[in-house]
């Protein structure tokens, strides 16, 4: 019983907002000013849950961090923590296939870290835990979407049949037994339709 | 291929491996 979870582990992943996707650089691909406004309102989304977070995990990418600075204005005092696991990659090859887009080589390197991310960060509770967690990870769609079916045990390979907007919030719910809920997929309702990009 | 796809859940899905 003592090694047993007794919390229920609230993960909310929030594709970063629309940037410059120009440059080949990452420090100067930052967020248009359209993107800025789009954080603003997952910040506030995410303030308005009324929930206490424990903390927000992000992608060492530039867009994700400059997300996580504004959406960190909305929710004072919760702790930021910056990975490298979740930078953006290619997950695993995608089935159907795509022509357009074939990083044959990333899969390998890419793949083994974002698999490593998924088994890093999305668990049940420990069984330490005694008050239920509200976690926010600003990442990237590609990871997302590859987190979304690992949590669900649905193969891997669909990750590529799924979009997510720029600031949409994906919410996975995993209780004590280990049972996992997707409660929403890339909810972008909070913002108005001319707000919404998919870059 | 990493994970089971079977269909069938896994309630043990995230013990099977150590945590990097």
């Amino acid at each position: 019983d003592n090694l047993r979870a007794k919390a229920t582990r609230h993960i909310f992943l929030i594709r970063h907002s629309q940037y410059n996707s120009e440059s080949s650089l990452d420090k100067d691909r930052t967020l248009t000013e359209l993107g800025r406004e789009q954080a603003e309102l997952t910040g506030c989304r995410l303030a308005s849950l009324g929930v206490k977070f424990d903390k927000i995990v992000h992608s060492s990418m530039t867009r994700a961090i400059e997300t996580t600075d504004i959406i960190s204005k909305h929710l004072p005092g919760v702790n930021r923590i910056s990975t490298d696991l979740l930078r953006e990659g290619a997950p695993i090859e995608p089935d159907p296939p795509v022509s357009d887009w074939k990083p044959e080589a990333r899969y390998y390197e890419d793949g083994a870290r974002i698999e490593a991310a998924f088994r890093n960060f999305i668990h049940r509770a420990d069984a330490k835990q005694e008050e239920d967690s509200y976690e926010i990870f600003v990442c990237h769609a590609n990871v997302i979407r590859y987190i979304v079916c690992r949590a669900l045990q649905f193969p891997p390979e669909g990750w590529l049949r799924m979009s997510l907007n720029n600031g949409s919030i994906t919410h996975l719910v995993i209780r004590p037994s280990g049972r996992v809920a997707l409660r929403t997929l890339g909810d972008s309702g909070f913002m108005p339709p001319d707000k919404i990009t998919r870059t | 291929r990493p994970g089971p796809t079977s269909g069938v859940w896994d309630s043990n899905w995230d013990k099977r491996e150590p945590r990097s």
